[in-house]
């Protein structure tokens, strides 16, 4: 393992903490949208499938748990816990369009043509556009929160670090997965015009506004 | 056959 893929982890772990804490703390997922948690759920429960099949390290399967842990967590939060701050009137992407696609895909350009393989495959495609629900209700309300622009920062920049990562394991390892680096490429893009408005316009401001 | 391509990665 190299640093920018640990770095990535952690960068995606603190994404995670960040928004479960902000939700805890304020008890409140105003501006969260919750159509992108549950994709995110979607992608974590069909990628670590392979909890169940095979070990490859204690870090590998720690994370794998805490991710999918706090996944679910956020979701109950949103769903349940705090659903009375939930604004569903402004997450109205249409997830369908995201899913439908996504998994045909995975049926059609795959590393295998296997069930388990299929739904890691589906996992990559979904988890490139998941956020879009998310962006979608930001550039709907005209605003988000210090925080949420934070979590957004950490979720984007993990997979940045991934694409050095695979770079580096390219160069050092042999090791190729075009699947994961044509869907990684693609979910980093899907940040740019994001960080752009962080790094300009985020500091010294409660609040990041996104233009429509 | 295996089940599934390993993945070392999260």
């Amino acid at each position: 393992m190299n640093i920018f893929r640990l770095t990535g982890d952690l960068s995606h772990l603190a994404a995670i903490i960040i928004l479960l804490l902000k939700i805890w703390k304020t008890r409140s997922c105003a501006g969260i949208s919750g159509k992108s948690q549950i994709l995110f759920a979607l992608v974590f429960t069909s990628r670590y499938l392979d909890l169940l099949t095979s070990f490859i390290s204690l870090y590998n399967t720690t994370m794998k748990v805490i991710y999918i842990g706090c996944a679910y967590a956020t979701v109950y939060l949103i769903y349940a816990k705090f659903k009375a701050t939930y604004d569903g009137n402004h997450d109205t992407f249409r997830v369908e369009f995201l899913v439908v696609p996504v998994g045909g895909l995975a049926f059609l350009v795959n590393h295998d043509f296997s069930p388990l393989e299929i739904l890691w495959t589906f996992s990559i495609y979904l988890e490139s556009v998941a956020i879009l629900p998310q962006l979608f209700m930001i550039s709907k309300t005209g605003e988000a929160e210090t925080i949420t622009t934070h979590y957004l920062f950490f979720l984007g920049l993990y997979r940045a670090l991934y694409l050095i990562n695979w770079i580096w394991r390219f160069y050092f390892e042999g090791f190729f997965d075009m699947i994961a680096i044509v869907a990684g490429v693609v979910q980093t893009i899907l940040y740019c015009d994001f960080f752009y408005l962080y790094v300009t316009k985020g500091e010294g401001r409660s609040q990041l506004s996104i233009p429509t | 056959h295996a089940l599934q391509i390993p993945h070392d990665e999260l």
